[in-house]
């Protein structure tokens, strides 16, 4: 979902 | 994590190396902007607060620390180490003209209002413009050193293979960020004019000259 971007991405 | 993502991390990490040997190896920082060194310092440094008590992978934590050190390690060699090479006479584009704008879209625009999450939020919209101090000098100079333009398509590089990355993500896990996304899309479109002379005539062998 879109509500939080991904913590995994630099 | 997918070869594009990978990819673009590569040419990242490409970039920031191809930066510090140029400065090293000719122990001069002619042409560079420090300004957009600072704006990438300050990039890496909110973006990455989460290091030390967020553990994603052994390649992200590396990566971090890496991206971190190069960042400060430029600016010390552009500020303290090589500071009589550095061209400040070129290097003036207003950084507050970035900064402002970009904590008060942090602010307006974000997923959620935690300090880390306001942090990374703000971290990409920078991300967006910090290359422009540079772009401003490599306009006012009129050229740039082949190895530095080297550095700009590998930086230009990275964040349109997100772009690709964010697509692939799209459709195979209908994941999407737009506020990375939208950010990401206007840092390659800044690129767009220097990808053009670049390709037409850095791998042409020629200098890299901005048309007089």
């Amino acid at each position: 979902h879109d509500h939080d971007h991904d913590h995994d991405e630099l | 994590m997918n070869i594009f993502r990978l990819l673009g991390d590569i040419c990242h990490l490409v970039a920031i190396i191809v930066l510090l040997l140029k400065i090293w190896k000719t122990r001069s920082c002619a042409g560079i902007s420090g300004k957009s060194q600072i704006l990438f310092a300050l990039v890496y440094t909110t973006r990455y607060v989460d290091l030390f008590f967020t553990y994603v992978s052994l390649y992200n934590s590396v990566m971090k620390v890496i991206f971190l050190a190069s960042s400060y390690a430029t600016l010390y060699l552009i500020y303290v180490k090589f500071k009589a090479t550095y061209d400040f006479n070129h290097d003036t584009f207003r950084i507050e003209f970035l900064l402002i704008p970009c904590v008060i879209l942090s602010l307006l625009i974000t997923h959620d209002y935690s300090p880390v999450e306001l942090l990374w939020t703000f971290s990409i919209y920078l991300e967006a413009v910090a290359i422009l101090p540079q772009l401003f000098m490599v306009s006012k100079t009129g050229e740039a050193e082949t190895i530095t333009s080297h550095y700009l398509f590998a930086l230009g590089a990275y964040r349109a293979l997100y772009i690709v990355n964010w697509i692939y993500r799209y459709y195979t896990e209908s994941f999407i960020d737009g506020i990375a996304v939208v950010a990401g899309i206007i840092q390659t479109i800044l690129y767009a004019d220097f990808f053009y002379l670049y390709i037409t005539k850095v791998l042409k062998g020629k200098d890299f000259k901005l048309p007089a």
